[in-house]
């Protein structure tokens, strides 16, 4: 039997809106040791997501067996959002489950709202993806992060990166022009989330899908800084760390033909 | 003209 409760409804709820335009089909994966962890590719193949929820991610958590639980996440979007972002909200399966339990109830207890989910069997690609050593390593404030990738959209389909020492340079060209926006290391001695961090190894020079880079910011309602792992002509890291577990998205570049 | 490269060139299938 799985039985995970988290402390408040709004992770799930942020973590199911952060991935649901990205993918439809998800295998949750459950376990005593891991707590629940997730892979899932785009149907392009170009993205892939990684979710890891430690037990410690929850207030309390058990799972006598390990479990595959097969979600739409378009249905389990309709499900969270009944709740509140402050509710309880405890996941519960039986040892095979055909269906899976989302219970919510408000912290003082005189609401409980129950929904019974339909599981499905996904055949899902599954890769495996090594630790990588990357050229370079961005940390940076997700927001700051956001506004870019969004604003440069409106420009281009395609975002360059330039990474050097003390800069990184976001560079977008299309039919109405050019853009660029330059963002320099620095160290917010007030409030160390506001800093920019670049370790550099190689200078880095990539482009990826603007599209795909609007999907991943979705993901920073998670949490306040977002790393990025960047080495020329190989996909890149994104993540996005959690209280106990992270959220990642491995994207692939895209290159001159 | 720029190509989208896809996951499956970087990692194999488990």
């Amino acid at each position: 039997m799985l039985e995970g409760k988290f402390e408040s409804a709004s992770l799930m709820k942020r973590l199911v809106e952060a991935i649901k335009d990205s993918v439809k089909l998800c295998n949750f994966n459950c376990s005593q040791t891991k707590g629940i962890t997730l892979q899932a590719i785009d149907d392009s193949r170009v993205l892939l997501i990684s979710l890891k929820l430690d037990p410690g991610c929850f207030e309390g958590f058990r799972c006598d067996k390990n479990l595959v639980l097969g979600l739409d996440l378009e249905s389990l979007s309709k499900v969270l959002k009944q709740g509140n972002n402050e509710d309880y909200l405890t996941l519960i399966a039986e040892d095979a489950p055909d269906n899976l339990l989302v219970v919510f109830e408000d912290p003082k207890k005189d609401r409980i709202s129950e929904f019974s989910l339909k599981l499905m069997d996904i055949d899902s690609d599954v890769l495996s993806i090594e630790d990588m050593d990357h050229d370079c390593s961005i940390t940076l404030p997700s927001s700051d992060f956001a506004k870019v990738a969004r604003d440069m959209r409106t420009l281009s389909e395609s975002l360059q990166i330039l990474v050097t020492k003390d800069s990184v340079k976001f560079m977008a060209s299309g039919p109405i022009g050019t853009g660029s926006v330059i963002i320099k290391a620095h160290t917010d001695l007030k409030d160390g989330k506001e800093s920019i961090k670049i370790d550099l190894n190689k200078s880095v020079n990539v482009t990826f899908g603007a599209k795909y880079l609007n999907d991943i910011v979705k993901a920073s309602t998670l949490a306040e800084t977002v790393t990025i792992k960047l080495t020329n002509k190989i996909p890149a890291l994104f993540e996005f760390k959690l209280q106990g577990g992270y959220l990642r998205y491995y994207l692939a570049p895209k290159f001159d033909e | 003209k720029m190509k989208q490269a896809t996951l499956l060139s970087f990692f194999t299938r488990s």
